[in-house]
């Protein structure tokens, strides 16, 4: 048997917000050590990787080994649209069942549940490297997503030129060219924060639609972690509620080969 | 703009 009760049931809620317009069905791949989930988007562009450890919820337990929960991403949000942000979350699986049953409890006075029927997914798994990113920078999320929306509205490609003392965001379309430069700026109140730290500078062109999509997980954490190196896919990492010993929800990016 | 590559080229199977 799988269960899981989660305090914070609005983490969930933001997490599957955050990929439901990349991935259509996921495995949710659930060991003794938490949970997992490794997706592409129909195109192979991008990968999501979520890691939720076992430190994030209140109750764990998972009988097997393992145990994979396939899921169809536009039901399970449509489900949580009935959690509500203070609501506690407990999801619930036998171990040869057929569902996915979650609880929304606010209190005792409003208990909702909901059994979702699984799914047969048949995914490959890539083995993502431990890489070591010539240039990591730390910003925060609304400025993330501001920087995204705002350089979509010119083109569809983003160059991201990272360099000791700040980072470069560029964009180059049919009406002119425009940038964004943010300091390295480690001295400001944490929310300010930017941290900037370059072994060796890079600088890639990566789709900002897709970008643009990672941005939905935003409401995550206060920070996002880029992680750059040459010619290798861009990594976009969100701590969840910006702890990494919770877990994460990391999305890489493959880039834009120049012709 | 250049040419999307494919994430599947950086991440083979394990």
């Amino acid at each position: 048997m799988f269960e899981a009760v989660l305090s914070n049931g609005s983490t969930l809620k933001k997490i599957f917000e955050g990929i439901k317009d990349l991935c259509t069905d996921v495995n949710f791949d659930v060991s003794s050590e938490g949970i997992k989930l490794q997706a592409m988007d129909s195109s192979h562009v991008s990968l999501v990787s979520l890691e939720l450890h076992t430190d994030v919820f209140e109750q764990f337990r998972c009988d097997r080994d393992s145990m994979t929960l396939g899921l169809n991403m536009k039901s399970v949000t449509q489900i949580f649209k009935i959690c509500g942000n203070d609501d506690s979350v407990t999801m619930r699986a036998e171990d040869e069942g057929e569902t996915l049953e979650f609880t929304f409890e606010k209190g005792e006075d409003r208990v909702s549940t909901f059994e979702l029927k699984l799914m047969d997914i048949d995914s490959e798994h890539l083995g993502i490297p431990d890489t070591e990113y010539q240039c990591n920078v730390k910003l925060p999320c609304s400025e993330y997503q501001r920087i995204c929306r705002d350089m979509a509205g010119f083109g569809d490609n983003m160059t991201i030129d990272c360099q000791k003392g700040g980072v470069t965001f560029s964009v180059d379309g049919e009406v002119g060219k425009g940038k964004i430069f943010l300091k390295h700026q480690p001295n400001v109140e944490e929310k300010h924060k930017v941290i900037v730290t370059v072994k060796e500078g890079v600088e890639l062109d990566f789709a900002l639609r897709y970008l643009n999509n990672f941005a939905k997980a935003a409401p995550l954490s206060d920070h996002v972690q880029l992680g750059l190196n040459s010619d290798t896919p861009l990594s976009v990492r969100f701590d969840i509620e910006d702890k990494a010993t919770l877990g994460s929800l990391k999305f890489f990016l493959a880039p834009k080969i120049k012709e | 703009g250049g040419t999307q590559a494919s994430i599947m080229s950086f991440f083979g199977k394990p």
